[in-house]
């Protein structure tokens, strides 16, 4: 898990993580905070097989919901921290794109968003790419030789942005977080419904060149779930939703499709109990 | 008069507590949501039970309209019906779910628990 640090507004920043409680309290609550996350819940629970089973939150998604939900019960307003950004909602999309095959030499990626759930009416208060890497055993490269990893948007080929490659602590997995959040509001006005693509390279000095994305790791092919890039967008909307509305898009309809598939003509029953 | 013990609490007929917040555990699996919901699949919260008598006490908050229904209940128990106990403060919880696109959402959500009662 990569932890998630609190940062109230004006509290200072420790090494890892700003001292906002006290006592035995923050050291329950850290316990809590640290603890691994839940194991995903099993396909076959009590016969009941659902989409929820079939998805595997990211343990980012997990850190996040930990940190709020345990600001809400020590009574802190988690939309002051700095890592919400003010947000009331945040959503994460995973990356539906491919690599070409798994063999031949991969210099860039094209990362595709299906964000159409996305509400229009909700202000984007910023949006971020996090990509797993981790450098391979095979890949040797002298100490002042530093890799660039860039975000280039598909439609221009414009740079959005770059990151430095720490590569004294290379071959440890680690999660690189790209800001977007500039280029997402452009294109969800630009081209609202449409997938939403980015261009990835790693890009090596002297002499320039750009690198395979194997040696970093970031090739596709048998990556687990939770392994796979997200794009996190955070919103924050007016407007007060109940809960009925996420039940109403769709949802409910498919669980009670799959539900009657099981069982037969129970549909009516149970729609009528819901009802 | 109903006859009462020392402590000052009627016997015979149970008498109906003021308004005030009781103990409500929230199960999702028992609503059948956790098909949808990842977490919490259950918290602690409250509901509002008892009766919004005469004279209403100030702690409850009691709205003018609460104040006029609650004397003109008093004064003629068959024309009109006491206020309604209700939550007056209620606070958000956190709830991390899978939306219509099968995308991981994190979402802070309003009015989920009451904080006090009230006459309204």
């Amino acid at each position: 898990v990569q932890p998630l640090a609190i940062f109230p507004p004006a509290a200072q920043k420790s090494s890892k993580v700003t001292k906002i409680f006290d006592g035995q309290e923050a050291s329950k609550y850290f316990k809590e905070f640290y603890a691994p996350p839940p194991p995903p819940p099993s396909i076959d629970r009590h016969n009941k097989a659902t989409n929820k089973d079939l998805i595997e939150p990211h343990d980012y998604m997990l850190s996040i919901y930990k940190t709020f939900s345990t600001a809400e019960k020590l009574g802190l307003n988690a939309s002051f921290f700095r890592s919400s950004k003010a947000a009331n909602t945040i959503a994460s999309f995973v990356d539906s794109g491919q690599d070409d095959l798994p063999l031949s030499p991969l210099r860039r990626q094209q990362y595709l968003f299906d964000v159409s759930t996305l509400s229009e009416k909700a202000e984007v208060l910023g949006a971020e790419l996090r990509i797993y890497t981790k450098v391979s055993g095979n890949f040797r490269i002298s100490e002042t030789d530093p890799v660039d990893i860039q975000l280039l948007s598909c439609h221009d080929q414009q740079l959005l942005d770059s990151r430095t490659l720490d590569l004294q602590d290379s071959h440890r997995p680690k999660w690189e977080v790209l800001d977007v959040w500039e280029i997402f509001k452009e294109r969800q006005h630009l081209s609202p419904g449409k997938p939403f693509c980015l261009e990835l390279r790693a890009m090596l000095d002297n002499p320039e060149r750009e690198l395979d994305l194997h040696l970093l790791g970031l090739h596709r092919h048998s990556r687990p779930q939770q392994k796979k890039a997200i794009l996190v967008v955070f919103t924050r909307s007016k407007k007060r939703q109940t809960l009925f509305s996420e039940r109403r898009e769709g949802r409910a309809l498919l669980g009670l499709e799959r539900k009657a598939k099981e069982r037969g003509s129970g549909i009516k029953a149970s729609r009528r109990r819901r009802t | 008069a109903a006859s009462k013990t020392r402590h000052g609490k009627r016997h015979g007929k149970k008498s109906k507590s003021r308004c005030s917040k009781k103990p409500l555990h929230v199960n999702f699996r028992d609503l059948g949501w956790d098909d949808w919901i990842i977490a919490p699949l259950d918290y602690e919260a409250y509901h509002c039970e008892g009766v919004c008598d005469f004279p209403l006490r100030s702690h409850l908050e009691p709205t003018n309209h609460a104040i006029i229904q609650t004397l003109m209940n008093s004064m003629n128990p068959s024309n009109m019906p006491p206020s309604c106990c209700a939550p007056s403060k209620l606070s958000p919880i956190s709830i991390l779910y899978i939306d219509s696109g099968n995308n991981v959402v994190y979402k802070q959500y309003e009015d989920m628990v009451v904080e006090s009662c009230g006459c309204r």
